[in-house]
C-alpha cells in the first residue's frame, strides 16, 4: 500500500504543515 | 469520569472530541468568519460564462486542483487527530485513500449557500451552471443537493469536525489491519457526536439523519470515480501530463 501511495505515505510522515 | 461504557468514560469522549474540533478548526481551509465575509459574493454572469466557455479538460484539470488542495487540508485534519495517528501506518494510508473525498464533500456544506445554491469556488460562490463544461451534470446536481441537504441539519462546527472524523475513521473500508482499533475509535466518535446533537438539536432522530447521508456519500464517490475513468479514456495526456500527483495516486 505504501508503495503505491509513496505521496499519501511521505504527507502522513512529513511533520505538520 | 462516569463510566458510559465499559472502558469509555466521559472524561475520555472529552478529550477526543475535544481534540478533533481542535483539528478541525486548524484545518478547515476557510474559517467560519471568512466563509461569513465571502457569503454573498458570488461570479459575475461574465465569470460564469467564461467558466462555460473553457474545454472540458481544462474545467477537469481546475477542479481536480481545487479537489486536491482540498484534500491536502483533510490529510492534515487527520494527522492531528491523536487516535488516527496511533493507527498503523497501512491503515491511515487505506482510511484516507478510501475516505479523503467524503471528508472534502461534508466540508463542502460549510461553503455551500442553500439560500441560492451557490458554493465558493475560486474566490468566489456560484451556481451549478458554472460547471457545465465539466459535461458530468449528474455528479454535479447529485453533489449539490447532497450539500444543500447536509445544510438542512444545521449541523454547528463541532458537529461537522465529530462527523467528518466518523466518516474518515470508518470500519467500512475493506483491507484494514486493525479493523478492532478502528472501530474502538469511530464508537468513541459517534458517541461524542450522540452528546453534542442530543444538547444542540430538539429533533431527537438528528444523528440517525446524519448518518442515513452516508450511503450517498459513498454513491457520490463511486460516481467520481466512474467520471473521472471516461475522462481518462477521452483524454489521457490531459490526466496524466495536467492533473496534480496526489489526485491521481489516489483516484486513478
Amino acid at each position: 500500500l505504501k508503495e503505491k501511495h509513496k505521496i499519501l505515505h511521505r504527507l502522513l510522515q512529513n511533520s505538520t504543515s | 469520569d462516569s463510566q458510559l461504557a465499559p472502558g469509555v468514560s466521559m472524561g475520555e469522549l472529552d478529550r477526543i472530541a475535544q481534540n478533533i474540533i481542535k483539528s478541525h478548526l486548524e484545518t478547515c481551509q476557510y474559517t467560519a468568519e471568512e466563509l461569513q465575509q465571502l457569503a454573498w459574493q458570488t461570479h459575475s454572469y461574465e465569470e460564469v460564462k467564461m467558466y462555460q466557455s473553457k474545454s472540458r479538460e481544462v474545467l477537469w484539470q481546475q477542479c481536480a486542483i481545487q479537489i486536491t488542495h482540498a484534500i491536502q487540508y483533510v490529510v492534515e485534519f487527520a494527522k492531528r487527530i491523536t487516535g488516527f495517528m496511533e493507527l498503523c501506518q497501512n491503515d491511515q494510508i487505506l482510511l484516507l485513500k478510501s475516505g479523503c473525498l467524503e471528508v472534502v464533500l461534508v466540508r463542502m456544506c460549510r461553503a455551500f449557500n442553500p439560500l441560492n445554491n451557490t458554493v465558493l469556488f475560486e474566490g468566489k460562490y456560484g451556481g451549478m451552471q458554472m460547471f457545465k463544461a465539466l459535461g458530468c451534470d449528474d455528479l454535479v446536481s447529485a453533489v449539490f443537493d447532497f450539500a444543500k441537504s447536509l445544510c438542512s441539519l444545521q449541523l454547528t462546527e463541532e458537529e461537522i469536525a465529530l462527523f467528518s472524523a466518523a466518516v474518515l475513521i470508518s470500519t467500512d473500508r475493506p483491507w484494514l489491519m486493525e479493523p478492532r482499533k478502528v472501530q474502538k475509535l469511530q464508537e468513541k466518535i459517534y458517541f461524542a457526536l450522540q452528546h453534542i446533537m442530543q444538547k444542540n438539536h430538539m429533533d431527537e432522530d438528528a444523528l440517525a439523519k446524519l448518518i442515513g447521508r452516508i450511503p450517498t456519500l459513498a454513491a457520490l464517490c463511486t460516481l467520481h470515480t466512474e467520471e473521472l475513468q471516461a475522462f481518462q479514456q477521452l483524454h489521457p495526456e490531459t490526466v496524466n501530463v495536467l492533473f496534480p500527483p496526489l489526485y491521481k495516486e489516489l483516484f486513478n
